[in-house]
Order: structure tokens, then sequence, then C-alpha cells
């Protein structure tokens, strides 16, 4: 069932791989597809593990992490030749992309209804990676791992816990995640210290944080019903996301320059739920400053 | 739909190929591609506010697990992932430690059993793409579970 799938041939590419690879969909559903992208190990395919990796979002493709991230090439500046990737995580592993849930990137649905959640994603995840076994049935005896990352922080556990207790037989090692949203309110909570001991907060705001926020010993900057807690904990969340700097790595510039998109406005109103209402309104939301008279 | 301060224009100009398309099977009756969906991530019902519970079953099972984390990130920072494995309650199997590649400290870790918090130093969000050698030197020994 996988032969249609093989890719033989990609432009841009300048070398030649030393490792197969396959591109197509697999069934997650009556009517539902998601895009894959399989790349077997550099080493043993028969008998490396498989691993599954997972970008986040949520509604974000797995095919940044292949070409931005652990693939066995990348896309070059110019848009139009490909480079190969020395880390490669296929050097010891067969890797598995999935583009998930349908309508992410090329996956899709014949309905075109795109309203999913967590459990439906996982549900989706799971029916795909038994139509993967189906379509490779020689790799349902190699290891398998679950990778993800970012929103994968829910995807990876989620799937992990149906792969784990399903019937389907797949031989399920382990699962890992990077950088990953394991809890909202940690997630929340923690920021306050992290962006405090990087230098970002002023002792002043720092003390304002700790007098509205914190009482007995304990601090709470995740789910305060104080609103004077909240219009401090906002001002500390607009310096992280909105004066400039790069949320995804604080030492890095903040490359593209693109205005905020729609998925990311929303994915901003889901971590930081409780401060919604105040977060687009702060000192700090106005627009950007050049980078010439960035303090 | 693109994250912020992520520049992605040469991949999604290489997938929107025509040519590219076709050598991977896609149909053409689909729209271009893009990084994120707007589509599904305006209607995406969050119902897990955390995965404590999840992990725990996992664990149980006896399943290996790394959670790791690039030290410079904020949208998902090291410190709320450190927390998020410390409050699972498991008891600490080696102290926080440093750990090495290519001679230098490429990071800390500690385990808890079968799960392992492990930090990147120095990398962001996508830890593959901006610490590549830490990052095959890590993900090879999780995968045969070894020493760091």
């Amino acid at each position: 069932q996988y032969a249609p799938d093989e890719v033989t041939d990609l432009p841009g590419m300048t070398f030649k791989p030393s490792y197969r690879q396959w591109s197509g969909y697999l069934q997650a559903g009556p009517g539902k597809f998601l895009h894959y992208w399989f790349v077997t190990s550099q080493r043993d395919p028969t008998k490396d593990p498989v691993v599954l990796w997972l970008n986040g979002g949520p509604g974000c493709s797995s095919l940044d992490g292949f070409l931005s991230e652990n693939g066995p090439f990348h896309v070059n500046n110019d848009g139009a030749t490909l480079y190969e990737n020395e880390f490669s995580w296929n050097k010891y592993a067969n890797m598995l992309y999935l583009e998930s849930p349908a309508g992410v990137g090329y996956s899709y649905s014949d309905d075109q209804n795109y309203e999913t959640d967590d459990d439906k994603v996982a549900a989706d995840n799971y029916q795909a990676l038994q139509s993967f076994f189906v379509k490779f049935p020689n790799f349902t005896l190699n290891e398998f791992f679950i990778f993800g990352e970012s929103y994968g922080g829910i995807y990876v556990p989620t799937l992990s816990l149906r792969v784990a207790t399903g019937q389907a037989k797949i031989n399920f090692q382990g699962f890992s995640v990077g950088n990953g949203l394991s809890s909202f309110a940690l997630n929340d909570e923690s920021l306050i210290y992290f962006g405090y001991y990087h230098g970002l907060f002023g002792e002043d705001l720092w003390r304002d944080l700790n007098d509205n926020c914190c009482n007995k010993g304990g601090c709470n900057f995740y789910n305060s019903s104080s609103d004077s807690c909240k219009i401090q904990v906002n001002i500390a969340f607009s310096i992280v996301y909105q004066s400039g700097l790069n949320e995804y790595s604080l030492y890095l510039d903040c490359e593209g320059r693109r205005g905020l998109s729609k998925t990311y406005e929303k994915a901003m109103t889901l971590l930081f739920r409780n401060y919604r209402k105040t977060l687009h309104t702060s000192k700090y939301s106005g627009p950007r400053l050049s980078s010439v008279s960035l303090n | 739909a693109v994250p912020p301060c992520i520049n992605s224009t040469a991949q999604t100009n290489w997938l929107n190929r025509g040519d590219v398309r076709k050598a991977l099977h896609i149909p053409a009756t689909l729209p271009a591609w893009d990084i994120c969906s707007d589509a599904v991530g305006e209607k995406y019902n969050i119902l897990y506010w955390t995965v404590k519970d999840v992990y725990l079953k996992l664990l149980s099972m006896g399943l290996r697990a790394l959670v790791y984390n690039g030290d410079t990130d904020m949208a998902c920072n090291f410190l709320g992932d450190q927390w998020f494995v410390e409050d699972l309650g498991i008891k600490v199997t080696s102290k926080y430690k440093t750990w090495i590649y290519d001679d230098q400290v490429a990071g800390f870790y500690q385990r808890f059993g079968n799960i392992t918090f492990l930090t990147v130093k120095g990398a962001g969000h996508m830890v593959p793409q901006w610490a590549p050698g830490p990052a095959l030197h890590m993900f090879q020994t999780f995968l045969i579970n070894g020493s760091y």
C-alpha cells in the first residue's frame, strides 16, 4: 500500500539521499485525511525505532519540524533549493511527520469542518497511526516513540495514552515533549519568575507584583481574583510578548516582522485567558517601536 | 498564520510550488500550505488545562518519558515544565546535574524514575533548530535509554 506514496525525486534536491521517503495520506476517520511524510533511518531502518513527530499550535504543521528542525533536509533561503541537515533525527530513527488535525497544512476533511478539541485530535491521530502501520506493516515490530513540541505537550501524552491502552499492536516504548505546554497554570506562574530573573522586569514592577499577588509566602500570578494583581501580571506579560522580544528565544532577533496572525492572537488568548480583557489594552500594546529607538 | 518572530517564508514558498506538491502527492484541489491554520486554531477547544493525570497513568505503565526545554524560550519556559515534572510526585533518582555535548555543558537534567527533565542551554522553543547537535545527542540517548 505504500508504493504509490514513495517520493522518488524532489525539486531542489541536488544530493542523493541515503534513505527512502514517502508522502501521502492516512485516514483518520470517514472523509478525514491526514498528510504524512515518512523518512527511513539512515542507519538500519529495519531495526531502528519509528518516531512520530508532532508540532504544536494548536493548528500548526509538523512539516515545520521536518523542514526547519529535525528533518533530513531543510529549505535554503531562496525557497527553491534544499540542503542536508547533518543533525537529522533520521540518523538514528525512522521519522514520521504527521500534519494534524485535519485542516492543518495539506491535511483535510471532505466536509471542511475543522472544529476540533484535544480528545478528537488524539482519537484522529490514533486512527491515523493505525492506518500508518497498515500501510507500512514491516515497521510494526520496531520500537515506537512519540515526540512533540509546544502544544504537543497536550497532543503527545493524550495520544500516548490511547496507544498504550488501545488494541492496536504497536511496540510503544515512550514519549517526549520539547518546550511543551503541560500545565497552563504552571506555565503562567513560572513565566513571571522567568521574566524577573532574566532582567525583563524592573524592581518597581516586581514589587507591585509581589504586593498585589502574594500573600503569606505564596504567590498567585495565574488566576488571582485581585484586579490590581491582574493589572500587574498583564504589564509583565506585555513586556514578554508585546515589547518586541523574540518570545521563542530570548536572545535571538525577532525575524519575519509579519503582523500578528489570528492564530497567534487566539493562542495568546488561550494561554493567558485570565488576562485577556486587559492584555490588548496595556501600555505596551501600541505599535512596535522601530529598532533604532528600542530601549 | 505565522507565529511571531519566526520566518517560514522559504519553506512556505517551496512547499507551495506546483512541482513540489506533485512530488509529495498533494491533490491539486487543496489550498495553499501555511505553517499554521486559522481554520483550526480559531475553533479549537482546549479540554486539558494540565496533563498531570495523563502522565501519571503513562508512567505507571512503565513507559519512558523525557521532558526537555530550550532554556531561553518564553512561550513554554523551562521553569514551568520543571515544576510540572517535580509536581508529578515521582521519587527523585538522580541529582540535578549537567550533561555534556562536544566538551561543553549542554544543559542540565534530573531523573525521576522513568521520566527525565532536561534543559538545553541557550536554545529556544525549537530545540532541534537552534541546538541541533545537542538535540540529536539527547534524542539518541533517550531512544537507547542511555546516559546523557
